[in-house]
C-alpha cells in the first residue's frame, strides 16, 4: 500500500514536470520573439 | 542397491527459490521509488524556479516594449493625428496572462492624458484663431488671399449658410507649420473676403518682395473676432493697411469705396503742395527762410 502511494506521488509530480516543462517551453519562444522584436 | 540408493537422490529442480526470486526483483523496494520520488520532485522544484525566472525575465522585457511603444505612440499623436486604437486585451495572449501573472498596464492612465493634452491643444488652437477681413475687387471671384505667406489649397466646400464656396489652405512655407485658413466671401457683402487663420505660424514671413503691390488690403473687423494677434501679424506688413468699420463698408457700396488707397494719398500729397505753391505768404516765407539760410552760409564762411 505504501508503494502505490509512493507510485502514485510519483506519477503526479510527473505529470506536473511535464506540464511545467511545456510552459517553459512556451515562455522561452515568447521570450525570445520580444527579444529579437527589441533587437 | 547402488542403483536404487541413486534412485534416491533427490533430483528435484528446486524451482520455488527462482520464482520467490524473480518476484522479489519485479516489485522494486519502496527505498527505489522514494528515491525516484526524490527525483522528480527535485526536478519539479528546478523547473519552477526556472520557469518563475523565465517569467520575471519575460515581464521585464515586455514592459519596456510597452514603455517603448507608448513613448512613440505619444509623440505621433504630438505631431500628427490621434492615436491608433490600442491593441485590445482580448488578444493578448492568456497565457502569457495567467502564467506571467503580469497586470495588465491600464490604458485608462494613457487615455486621460491624451484627453487632457488634446483638450489643451484645442483650447489653444481656439485661442489662436483670428478672422481677417479683405477687400477685393467685385470682379474678383477666386478665393485667393494675398497676405503674404504661401497657402496650399486643400479642399472646398459649400456651406449651408453662405452661398459662396469656402475654401481650405494649409500654410505651405515651412512643412512644420500647422497655420490654417479658410477663406469665403462674406454674406454681407461679396466683395469682402473673411479669411479665418488658426494657428499661429511658426517660421518668418517669407520675402516681401512681391508683396508690396500684390498684398489685398485687409480690413479688420470692428466686432469681436478680429483678435490682436491678426493685427499685429498685418501690421507688419509694408502695405498701406486701413482699418474700416464694417458699418461703413455696408453704408458705403459706392465706387468711392474702391478707390486704391495709394493713389488716394499720391492725389492728397499733389493737391497739399499746388496749394501751398499758390499761397503768397507760403512763398514768401519760403524765400525769406532760403535766402537767410543762404546769407547764414555765406557769412560763416567769410
Amino acid at each position: 500500500e505504501k508503494r502505490n502511494m509512493l507510485q502514485d506521488e510519483i506519477n503526479r509530480v510527473n505529470s506536473e514536470n511535464k506540464k511545467l516543462t511545456e510552459m517553459l517551453a512556451r515562455v522561452c519562444e515568447k521570450y525570445y520573439a520580444l527579444n529579437n522584436l527589441m533587437e | 542397491m547402488d542403483q536404487y540408493s541413486s534412485s534416491l537422490v533427490d533430483t528435484s529442480l528446486d524451482l520455488t527459490i527462482g520464482v520467490t526470486r524473480m518476484r522479489v526483483e519485479e516489485d522494486p523496494p519502496t527505498s527505489a521509488l522514494v528515491e525516484e520520488l526524490n527525483r522528480v520532485s527535485a526536478e519539479n522544484k528546478k523547473l519552477s524556479e526556472m520557469l518563475t525566472l523565465m517569467c520575471d525575465n519575460y515581464n521585464v522585457l515586455r514592459k519596456q516594449l510597452m514603455e517603448y511603444v507608448n513613448k512613440s505612440n505619444i509623440t505621433e499623436r504630438d505631431q500628427i493625428s490621434p492615436p491608433k486604437k490600442r491593441k485590445s486585451p482580448a488578444r493578448e495572449d492568456a497565457f502569457s496572462c495567467a502564467v506571467i501573472g503580469g497586470v495588465s498596464e491600464s490604458s485608462s492612465t494613457d487615455q486621460d492624458e491624451y484627453l487632457c493634452k488634446k483638450q489643451r491643444e484645442e483650447t489653444v488652437v481656439k485661442e489662436k484663431v483670428s478672422r481677417v477681413y479683405y477687400k477685393t475687387e467685385a470682379s474678383d471671384t477666386t478665393l485667393v488671399v494675398k497676405d503674404g505667406y504661401q497657402w496650399r489649397k486643400y479642399g472646398q466646400k459649400v456651406t449651408r449658410d453662405n452661398p459662396s464656396p469656402r475654401a481650405y489652405f494649409k500654410c505651405a512655407c515651412a512643412p512644420s507649420c500647422s497655420v490654417k485658413k479658410k477663406v469665403q466671401r462674406s454674406v454681407e457683402d461679396q466683395s469682402v473676403l473673411v479669411a479665418t487663420y488658426e494657428g499661429e505660424h511658426n517660421h518668418p514671413m517669407p520675402s516681401q518682395i512681391d508683396s508690396n503691390n500684390g498684398l489685398n488690403r485687409h480690413i479688420s473687423h470692428g466686432g469681436s473676432a478680429s483678435t490682436p494677434v491678426a493685427a499685429n501679424r498685418r501690421s507688419s506688413l509694408t502695405v498701406p493697411v486701413t482699418t474700416v468699420d464694417m458699418i461703413e463698408s455696408k453704408k458705403v457700396t459706392s465706387p468711392t469705396s474702391r478707390i486704391d488707397f495709394p493713389q488716394v494719398q499720391k492725389l492728397l500729397v499733389e493737391q497739399m503742395a499746388s496749394s501751398l505753391t499758390k499761397d503768397p505768404n507760403f512763398t514768401a516765407a519760403l524765400a525769406a527762410a532760403v535766402t537767410g539760410k543762404l546769407y547764414q552760409q555765406n557769412h560763416t564762411e567769410k
